[in-house]
């Protein structure tokens, strides 16, 4: 479609900051965060990441992050859980 | 006959210059290229850290093709023999030459940046950069120390110099013997600040003086943040000023003064790297290459400044994925100068007053994995075949798209009033 989209990702080895979550090596790897952009909105999920099949599980969402640009550009107020988010679910797969 | 490419990649720089709308930098020469090119506002990174993202930018791949996340593989093994932009502009006739920092070094580029499959000529390195994590910065006990803040007398520093002028000295002197061989050239510089160490000459303080300097605007973690999508900025942690803080992992805060040190020093090291990229472009003027140049400027990922109460990239926000990304293109972008009229004279940020507007701007969100296909379509090369579904036999394709047809500034893209344009000649 139309829209213009970024998408970026970023991996990481827990749920919680630990001293590796910054850099994990890829062995360490167990969530990835996808991340998709548009001109409204900054749509999150990370979701459980094996890194010996390089496969992400979006069944297996650990946790999720939406932001309106138009209301939040600073991406502060995570609205993730108060909207409904499936649609932008499946537009990221 | 094609134009010459001179492709500068500026590492851990977000948009924060003139240009892109930021009161408080000076960046004089950025945004003198800025004001004769096609500037991207939105434009993001595939991953916030080094080698990914430029693995990902280098080969149009994105992360999940090149199955790059750290450091630590070299895609042609680990992943699949892909090409890259420079290869691809070797194969088509170019000298393609690596200067500083490009690919990141180590693994990931089989330690030698990927020569000589991308590249014509050994990649140089700046001789200095050895010294960069060295304790060189001067504590107020006058004693030496690996320092986060690192303002510096370059006099004092090994060698009597710094990466990014060393860098900057080579490509001149490579575009000068570029000039003399009549070469078609791809020509990338990559230079290695605003990266930490924030170590630059310390004259550039004198740009920031610490009252100017003001905390970000959401210098705190927010509520809702879920826990795995914080980076509790390790590096940053690792610098001796920082650990001499004693600050708590992994939330920290870092003492508001400290922050707004950070702060300062980043802003000292975009206008030394802005003095860097003014000499470079003065010289291709001074070799006569101005008018048949492509200049790239980009950066490999931003850097969070305090924002979300976090620092470094190492994140999905926007802070540490937005890049600034603009394209010179003459005849495209802008019109050609008139025979040795000057394009790009250095502007001195310690003394040029006034900014300068881009020439084309597109709030269009793109993606760095589209530079390679870009590029190409540019410089008049058949654009590689967009990727399968999945690509890891394939030698040459891209995952990205060419935004060459966002050069057009569409309706919804211009202020009330303008004129759209629908031909991208006329309206440059």
């Amino acid at each position: 479609n139309e829209e213009a989209v970024a998408f970026s990702q970023y991996p990481r080895p827990a749920d919680t900051p630990q001293w590796n979550s910054d850099k994990p090596k890829l062995k360490d790897i167990r969530i990835m965060g996808y991340s998709m952009r548009t001109a409204d909105y900054r749509y999150t999920v990370w979701v459980q990441f094996d890194p010996n099949s390089f496969r992400a599980d979006f069944k297996d969402v650990h946790a999720g992050e939406l932001y309106m640009v138009e209301t939040d550009p600073n991406q502060d107020y995570n609205i993730y859980k108060n909207a409904s988010h499936g649609w932008l679910l499946k537009k990221i797969l | 006959d094609g134009m010459n490419v001179l492709f500068i990649v500026v590492d851990d720089l977000r948009p924060i210059l003139g240009c892109y709308g930021d009161k408080l930098v000076k960046s004089p020469n950025i945004d003198q290229l800025a004001a004769q090119s096609m500037v991207f506002s939105n434009a993001y990174a595939q991953q916030a850290v080094c080698a990914p993202s430029r693995v990902s930018f280098l080969t149009g791949r994105r992360p999940d093709t090149t199955r790059l996340y750290d450091f630590y593989s070299y895609w042609r093994v680990h992943a699949g023999n892909y090409s890259t932009m420079p290869q691809y502009f070797k194969e088509n006739g170019y000298v393609t030459l690596s200067v500083g920092k490009v690919f990141h070094p180590g693994v990931s580029s089989n330690y030698s940046d990927d020569y000589p499959y991308s590249w014509s000529i050994p990649p140089f390195h700046p001789s200095a950069e050895k010294f960069e994590n060295d304790k060189t910065c001067r504590g107020k006990d006058g004693k030496l120390y690996a320092n986060l803040v690192c303002p510096v007398n370059v006099t004092e520093m090994p060698g009597g110099t710094l990466p990014d002028i060393q860098s900057t000295e080579e490509a001149i002197r490579l575009l000068n013997i570029m000039k003399t061989n009549r070469q078609k050239f791809f020509l990338a510089v990559g230079y290695h600040k605003p990266h930490i160490p924030l170590r630059y000459p310390q004259e550039f303080l004198k740009l920031y003086p610490l009252e100017n300097i003001t905390l970000a605007p959401d210098p705190w973690v927010p509520k809702k943040l879920p826990s795995v999508a914080y980076n509790p900025w390790m590096d940053v942690r690792q610098r001796d000023d920082v650990k001499a803080l004693n600050v708590s992992f992994p939330y920290g805060p870092l003492p508001d003064d400290f922050q707004r040190q950070i702060r300062q020093s980043y802003y000292a090291a975009v206008s030394y790297l802005d003095v860097q990229v003014g000499r470079l472009l003065n010289a291709l003027d001074n070799v006569g290459l101005s008018n048949n140049t492509i200049v790239v400027f980009t950066a490999d990922h931003g850097w969070s400044l305090g924002e979300h109460g976090e620092w470094a990239k190492y994140s999905n926000f926007d802070v540490a994925t937005r890049v600034p990304l603009m394209f010179y293109v003459p005849g495209m972008t802008t019109f050609p100068a008139s025979q040795g009229a000057r394009v790009f004279p250095y502007l001195d940020p310690f003394s040029h007053i006034g900014g300068s507007a881009p020439q084309g701007q597109s709030e269009k969100v793109v993606e760095l994995v589209s530079v390679f296909p870009t590029l190409a379509e540019l410089a008049g090369l058949q654009v590689p075949p967009a990727c399968p579904e999945t690509s890891f036999g394939v030698v040459l394709c891209t995952e990205g798209t060419s935004i060459v047809h966002y050069f057009n500034v569409s309706e919804e893209e211009t202020e009330e009033g303008k004129e759209a344009c629908d031909d991208t000649d006329r309206c440059f």
